[in-house]
């Protein structure tokens, strides 16, 4: 359902700044896929490329069957709006719309009934942790409590494919895990999930480990058991 | 050198919601104090507190001999700029300046003199792993990468109090290991730490790890040996 076919991205920036330097890659539909590495090694690029919000500067994309180059930025944003959740590292909240109305921001997108999209929204919210933080506003929230409002909204029309840079970075341990527990329930349904983290115990929740530094794979680990 | 005294912090929204419910602390000049908690249990709220960014609901916050609350506007950025570094858990790097020139503000405020200032930021973003990204605008950063910036800023002046909020949340171990050894060398050099922290090995580097959940304290743990 992703492919990715010796990617590169660079910055024009003084000299040039490598990002991803070669890069193959493969998520087959259903796989749950970890990603780890070294800060500035390429993970957040790598899910940006992914989640068709930017373009590589050699090699292909294919997300889906479609190669992402030859999308339109219309037809891009369709895709992200149809196929793709996308828990970003900063969660980037709209900081004029409450959390509920945060989740809901998808499901408008989709053209979904109002009370089926608060009902929705209200759900995940809970499922959460935030079921008394749904009408806060993000300056009102703390970090986790943003990032979890960001996991929401990101599973909101489940998604094919659900990217997640770094998801328990501002959690403690039990609310990591209850997250965790979402994205497990997310996978058995069939989502092909891509998981960028630090820390290796959320990394051994998925199937596969993947390894990077400067921007280029190096070795795979395959996680045991179920 | 910080003195809480029965704190509480409450915001009216809808009902009230108290985001700290009495709390004591204690920091001793030189102190070395990692806290623990629940997402969204008043962590960041208390170090708002103590960082003069805020007062306090009820109860006094003493810094450095001075009950907070008694001081103007003026006076609070005053105590801030010489005697507080403060690292955000969500950064807050100015959008247009560098990485050096983010790092070199406190400095700026501080009047130290041109050169001094440029071989000061350099020489932490040096530190910080950042030597060949100093002229990098933050949105040409990885999420770690700020998050180090944001360190190195709040050093700058070699504040007697570090105030730093989950501040190896965004990076892999290694890099997490050369920011607490930047700590370290900071509180050998006499300075007062105080580490909000989810990762446990992280709060081991203090000398004692306080718990706190809903707004108030639980146990508090003292760190064996050194
Ligand atoms: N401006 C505000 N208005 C209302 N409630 C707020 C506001 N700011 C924070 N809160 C609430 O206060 C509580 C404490 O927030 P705080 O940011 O201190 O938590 P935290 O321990 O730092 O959490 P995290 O580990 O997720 O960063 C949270 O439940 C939050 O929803
Ligand atoms: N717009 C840009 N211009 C120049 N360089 C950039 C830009 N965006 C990212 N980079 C660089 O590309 C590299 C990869 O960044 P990326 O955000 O993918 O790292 P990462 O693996 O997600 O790191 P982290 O773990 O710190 O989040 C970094 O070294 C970064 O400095
Ligand atoms: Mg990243
Ligand atoms: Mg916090």
């Amino acid at each position: 359902i992703v492919c990715l076919d010796d990617v590169r991205k660079e910055y024009a920036l003084g000299g040039t700044v490598t990002a991803l330097d070669g890069i193959g890659l493969s998520l087959p539909a259903g796989s749950y896929t970890a990603v780890m590495g070294p800060s500035g090694s390429g993970k957040s690029t790598l899910l940006n490329l992914i989640g068709a919000l930017d373009t590589p500067t050699a090699g292909r994309v294919s997300v889906d069957g479609t190669d992402i180059a030859d999308l339109s930025e219309n037809d891009r944003a369709k895709l992200r709006g149809t196929k793709i959740g996308f828990v970003f590292q900063t969660f980037n909240l709209m900081p004029r719309l409450s959390a509920r109305e945060n989740v809901e921001l998808p499901l408008v997108f989709a053209e979904w009934d109002t009370d089926r999209r608060t009902e929705r929204a209200e759900s995940l919210l809970d499922r959460v942790g935030l079921g008394d933080r749904m009408d806060h506003m993000p300056q009102e929230l703390s970090g986790g409590q943003r990032q979890r409002v960001a996991i929401a909204r990101a599973l909101a029309t489940d998604p094919a494919i659900v990217l997640a840079d770094e998801p328990t970075g501002n959690v403690d341990t039990e609310t990591g895990d209850e997250i965790m527990s979402l994205l497990a329930d997310t996978h058995d349904r069939g989502n092909t999930i891509l998981l960028v983290t630090h820390e290796r115990r959320i990394a051994e929740h998925a199937d596969r480990i993947v390894h990077v530094r400067d921007g280029r794979r190096e070795d795979t680990e395959t996680i045991g058991g179920d």
